[in-house]
């Protein structure tokens, strides 16, 4: 469903976080 | 007694999170008043993106966790977010809330949409988690233990999750000696909350459909 793929991509997206740090 | 090690470990646990907790600004909607069924619903829905962001924000100061397989990294926390979330939140409902926070939260989490069937389940959850008074130190290491469990879906290397989750999970044990020596069955209780956590798991996909169809 919808919500998981957000919320796969919301962890993604926070996992990339410390690339950018 | 404690280990130096297992000292810094506890320290480190602890300081993630509390360093990473939801933002005032989101907190803050949750105890404005009058919000219709609608504006309930998108306000749990951001809260729940924010437990999520700050979730791995704790999870990537788990000593050993950015070592692990990323793919793995990515199934340990699609697995346990919906715990964590729960976990986290039950602590709202058992500290000490100034006067009717409390009941604001809950009449929210009330008028949002969401069915009975799952509100239920999920205030008995916050009402023993409440009644174990857990100290910051179980609350920042069981969430920890949630995340490394080893047999979520999808998670390849279990070997790997285990060696980190043992280790937490021994100097859990030793803390509970510790803060609740009159309480020889502590440890097991607080392990049993995390059974009742992953009955939550189901009622939360179910009510996911659910609210949308509403």
């Amino acid at each position: 469903p919808a919500s998981n793929l957000g919320l796969e991509d919301i962890i993604r997206k926070a996992l990339m976080g410390n690339l950018e740090e | 007694a404690i280990t130096k090690e297992q000292d810094a470990l506890m320290k480190l646990i602890v300081e993630a999170y509390n360093k990473h907790q939801i933002p005032q600004d989101v907190t803050k909607k949750l105890l404005q008043e009058q919000y219709s069924t609608e504006e309930n619903f998108l306000l749990l829905t951001e809260i729940a993106t924010s437990q999520v962001q700050v979730l791995v924000e704790f999870t990537k100061n788990i000593p050993g966790f950015l070592s692990l397989d990323h793919e793995d990294q990515i199934a340990l926390l699609k697995g346990s977010a919906v715990e964590a979330m729960f976990l986290r939140s039950a602590q709202v409902f058992s500290r000490k809330m100034p006067k009717g926070h409390t009941e604001v939260l809950e009449e929210r989490i009330r008028k949002s949409g969401i069915s009975e069937e799952f509100i239920t389940p999920l205030f008995n959850f916050y009402k023993s988690v409440g009644e174990l008074h857990m100290v910051q130190e179980e609350q920042a290491l069981l969430t920890a233990i949630t995340i490394l469990t080893p047999d979520r879906p999808y998670v390849k290397d279990q070997q790997a999750v285990e060696r980190l989750q043992e280790p937490m999970v021994e100097l859990l044990k030793k803390l509970c000696v510790l803060q609740h020596p009159q309480e020889p069955q502590y440890f097991a209780r607080l392990l049993g909350r995390l059974t009742e956590l992953r009955t939550l798991n189901h009622y939360h996909a179910e009510m996911l459909t659910s609210w949308r169809v509403n």
